[in-house]
């Protein structure tokens, strides 16, 4: 599986996913990657607690928080845990970090017997690759221009 | 706000005596090369849609990658292809691409040469493509129909993924079915993915 997330100047964040799925699958078995929630997901909220009304009298401008998401790995355990719209009800309902929110599914995951990784970006730029196996192909490339990669777990 | 992009391969057990020095070149060379199509377009100002169709498509058209050419086949020698794209909100060039429209999904796809492409067709064609989640040849075709690359199936097949798939299921590896035209030296790092 292959994916991405990007955040453009206009604020907007895309995700998208590709795969050829499963070894040896059955045919016409469905994964994560094209169905919504649980391998890829994106959104947009404007948060409307007590901080977010601070934030407007402070800042005379609505609190606007978006997440993209892509994931990869046991995608029957992806579906199961709604894994990748989890990651943005965290962030909306419990209002964890992108890091702590990522972290947190990626971990259920592997508590529920789901080997993977998951990609993430929200409004600030901040990106999140949290995996709970051994390794994921990834990488990152800012405004520098320069690209970061990694494969392994430890680098 | 300042552009950014990030992008995976596949996760799982990937095994580290099996990558040669040469091998980990390849891998980072295609990574790196995704990151530069997909960070071109932001840094041109353009969108975040066209960014990740950009960084996949390299990631597709590698072999190294379980996606496009290098996908991995079913319990029956196939390629089903999987793909979805989804939008924090409408591009802002699109005003006729209504809020409500987040996302798409497609599967089962065999013919369509990059599944990012077809994903991006069908989602800025909201007037007849008003679903969520499509499946089969239908979506190939309207792709089709709006100047996307549909190939020959046989386009998908590399010689390390169909080993692993008839190994997988303890059958004879050859004769192969078509002659390779990857390298052999190239097995994935992750055997047996996991999608």
């Amino acid at each position: 599986t292959v994916g991405a997330v990007a955040l453009d100047a206009q604020g907007c964040i895309a995700c998208l996913t590709s795969t050829g799925g499963l070894t040896n699958k059955l045919p016409g078995r469905v994964g994560d990657t094209p169905t919504m929630g649980t391998g890829f997901w994106a959104e947009e909220w404007k948060p409307t607690g007590p901080l977010a009304r601070l934030w407007r009298k402070l800042t005379r401008k609505p609190l606007r928080v978006a997440v993209g998401v892509s994931g990869t790995g046991d995608g029957d355990y992806f579906i199961r845990l709604n894994a990748a719209s989890t990651v943005a009800h965290r962030m909306k309902y419990l209002g964890e970090s992108l890091e702590k929110a990522t972290s947190a599914v990626v971990e259920d995951l592997k508590l529920n017997g789901g080997l993977g990784g998951l990609i993430a970006v929200n409004q600030d730029g901040q990106v999140a690759l949290p995996l709970n196996c051994s390794g994921m192909y990834r990488g990152v490339i800012r405004t520098d221009g320069v690209p970061k990669t990694a494969i392994f777990d430890d680098e | 706000t300042k552009p950014v992009l990030v992008i995976h391969g596949g996760a799982g057990t990937l095994d580290r005596s099996r990558l040669t020095p040469e091998l980990r070149v390849k891998y980072i060379a295609a990574l790196e090369q995704a990151l530069l199509a997909g960070n071109e377009v932001l840094t041109n100002g353009g969108e975040a849609l066209d960014a990740v169709v950009a960084a996949v498509t390299v990631l597709e058209d590698c072999p190294l990658f379980n996606s496009g050419k290098g996908a991995v086949f079913n319990s029956a020698g196939k390629n089903e292809l999987e793909a979805s794209v989804m939008l924090s909100r409408p591009p802002s060039n699109r005003p006729d691409i209504l809020p409500t429209r987040r996302g798409l999904g497609v599967t089962l796809i065999t013919r369509a040469k990059n599944p990012s492409h077809l994903v991006r067709a069908l989602y800025l064609a909201p007037e007849s493509i008003h679903h969520a989640f499509l499946s089969g040849a239908y979506p190939e075709d309207f792709a089709a129909s709006r100047g996307e690359t549909l190939v020959d199936p046989s386009y998908f097949w590399t010689e390390a993924r169909w080993r692993e798939h008839r190994r997988g299921l303890g059958l004879p590896e050859d004769p192969l079915p078509y002659p390779s035209t990857t390298d052999s030296s190239d097995a994935p790092l992750d055997q047996l993915p996991k999608g």
